[in-house]
């Protein structure tokens, strides 16, 4: 099953 | 004060129509070298990201930096009292709690001042690295929607693949399956029909397509749409804003659990 990524996971917070 | 003239006010206008569904609220960040925007959908699974450069503006002037806090569907109802040739200007005092937008109709024969109030918006900002992606695809940007438009009638979810023979976008559902394959073409009469493919390793990555449609949107802001992909790093959807800048929209993937 295919899982859905949050966009926060992939940047960081400034 | 802040004060931008955009002589192409229909610009603004189809910003607003691309975002207003996919954002609720955010901050208009105004400096001295334009206006920038960073936002998440209310699932953060997607992020917009603005840039509409000073020097894309007639007249723009911003003393200090500020972020308006925006209402978008509420910023979408003003705007659309602009007529689409009329040229528009934002305006707002550094204390203020409103925001002025100018309306002037092309021979200056009408102009109309609508008054929107401001709100406090906590906005949280990411930093987006600079990354070097896989692959790198430009399209005709009509050609892109039209395709997640179909394939949305069909699926829920598209694999996009790129290859150096072009990209590809599958889908699934209870009724079948899709696969459309656009090549790269560069040998077409206009610029703007062609596909063009850059890659240095083939990639395929799995997206949600309400979001791609919900992207599509911003259609209407430029001829042509760049998409950027990396193994297990969110699509880039770009579309460039003549002389000011651009919108774009990044797509987290969907993975294996």
């Amino acid at each position: 099953a295919l899982k859905q990524t949050n966009i926060k996971s992939f940047f960081v917070t400034k | 004060m802040f004060e931008g003239r955009l002589l192409q006010g229909s610009l603004l206008k189809k910003v607003l129509e691309a975002i207003k569904d996919l954002v609720t609220d955010t901050n208009f960040d105004c400096s001295e070298t334009g206006i920038a925007l960073q936002a998440m959908d209310s699932s953060h699974v997607a992020l917009v990201s603005l840039l509409l450069k000073d020097t894309g503006f007639d007249h723009f002037r911003c003393d200090r930096n500020l972020a308006l806090g925006i209402n978008l569907q509420n910023m979408s109802k003003m705007l659309k009292c602009a007529g689409n040739d009329d040229i528009i200007t934002l305006k707002a005092e550094d204390e203020g709690d409103t925001i002025t937008f100018m309306f002037e109709s092309p021979n200056q024969d009408k102009i109309s001042d609508f008054e929107m109030k401001l709100m406090d918006i906590d906005s949280e900002h990411l930093g987006i690295p600079d990354t070097d992606y896989q692959a790198i695809v430009t399209m005709p940007s009509a050609e892109f929607q039209r395709i997640v438009r179909d394939l949305s009638s069909i699926g829920d979810t598209a694999v996009i693949g790129v290859t150096k023979e072009g990209i590809s976008f599958s889908t699934g559902g209870d009724i079948g399956k899709a696969n459309i394959v656009c090549r790269q073409n560069t040998n077409v009469d206009k610029e703007e029909d062609q596909t063009t493919v850059e890659i240095h390793e083939p990639v395929s990555l799995t997206f949600a397509l309400r979001y791609l449609n919900s992207f599509t949107k911003a259609t209407a802001l430029s001829p042509q749409v760049t998409l950027s992909l990396s193994k297990e790093l969110p699509i880039v959807v770009e579309y460039k804003i003549e002389k000011m800048g651009f919108l774009r929209f990044y797509l987290a993937p969907k993975i294996e659990e």
